[in-house]
This record gives C-alpha cells, structure tokens and sequence, in this order.
C-alpha cells in the first residue's frame, strides 16, 4: 500500500 | 521515481540555483520579492522536519538539505548582505494574508493531525501560494529582469511536471494524494498568466514588461 500522503517526494 | 519528478526536481533545482547566482553575481536583488524567498524558506522549513525522523534514500535527504540551504541562503543575500538593493517599497504583499489562512486551512483540512502531517500540509498548501508576493512585486514595478523570469519559469515548471508525476504514479502505483494534486493544480495556474508573457515575449527576446 503506498503511502498516504507522498512523503517520498520532495 | 519516474521521468516527470526528476525533471521537475531538477528543473526546482535550477530555478534556485539560478536564483542564487543571479543575485550573487549581480551583487543585487533587484526585482527579487524577499517575502517570496521568506515563504520558500518557510516551506522547506516545515516539509523537511522529517529529515530528523527518517531516511527515505540519499537521493531525497541530499536535495532536501540543498533546497533548504540555498533558500536560507537566498533570505540572507537579500535581507543581509545585498540589503542596499532591495526593493522593499514594491514587496508590499502582506504575508500574513497567506500564512494566516494557510494556517488555518492546514488544520481542517489535512490527512491526519498530527505534528508532522499537519506541518507538511501547512507546507503543501503555503507552496501553492508562495510566489504571490514576487508575482504581485512584477505587476507593482511593471517589469521584469530576463534572469527573473528563468528563475520564474523553471520554478513554476517544476510543479506542472509534478502534476504529471502524480498521474503517472496513480496510473502506474495506485497512488495519489488530493491534498498535494489540489495544491499542486492551484501553484500551476497561478504561473498561467506569467508562462503566456514568457512564450510569446521572453522567448523571443523581449523584455517581459506589464501591461502585455
């Protein structure tokens, strides 16, 4: 499940 | 990651690096709305807390701390050293017209409320707004600097190309998030106006002044 909110993105 | 974020990281990237030469090269911050750059501070600020909390990749942590020191960087050209250049009288946007609602919206409207996710929505939807006050300052002076309206250009780039990042990844990984599309949609429409005058007068080698 990808994370909620698109902390992997700057 | 996919082709759309990285350009848009990189294309973020030039915009402040070209920013940052501009005005240390010219020695100047002529035509450079200081509240703008006070409010991308801001941003970085809160949205990057979580470079205390966690490691996502070496990728994400080096451009983080790039973005964030370029942006502290740029506030100090402005306000300290090259103080004497700047305009003050055309950077009049009342920021706490933004931070105020900003504020206020991030804690009704966000994912969770917790300390984090609310300071990342907080960042999320003051990014959105945050080039208001350099947009307000070109329509107060009337013009432009060409080397602006790269900075400009590349910056309001970088947030289009997330929007097709964000359907990619929905299309791709079953991802998306409402609160950064949202945000996201309203920070590229803001540019909408100033990409129009960069195509049809910057592109051809005009000045970019106001009225069109």
């Amino acid at each position: 499940q990808p994370p909620s909110s698109p902390k992997d993105e700057l | 990651m996919n082709i759309f974020r990285l350009t848009g990281d990189l294309s973020h990237l030039a915009a402040i690096i070209i920013l940052l030469l501009k005005i240390w090269k010219t020695r100047s911050c002529a035509g450079i709305s200081g509240k703008s750059q006070i409010l991308f501070a801001l941003v970085f600020t809160t949205r990057y807390l979580d470079l205390l909390t966690s490691f996502i990749s070496f990728y994400n942590t080096i451009m983080k701390l790039i973005y964030i020191g370029c942006a502290y960087a740029t506030v100090y050209l402005i306000y300290m050293k090259f103080k004497a250049t700047y305009d003050g009288n055309h950077d009049s946007f009342r920021l706490e017209f933004l931070v105020v609602p900003v504020g206020g919206l991030a804690c009704l409207v966000n994912h969770d409320f917790s300390f984090l996710e609310i300071l990342w929505t907080f960042s999320i939807y003051l990014e959105s707004v945050a080039i208001l006050p350099q947009l307000f300052m070109i329509s107060k002076t009337g013009e432009a600097e060409t080397i602006t309206t790269h900075y400009l250009f590349f910056l309001g780039l970088y947030r289009a190309l997330y929007l097709f990042n964000w359907i990619w990844r929905f299309y791709f990984e079953g991802f998306f998030d409402m609160i950064a599309i949202v945000a996201g949609v309203v920070q590229t429409i803001l540019y909408c106006d100033f990409f129009y005058l960069y195509v049809t007068k910057v592109l051809k080698g005009k000045k970019l002044s106001l009225p069109a």
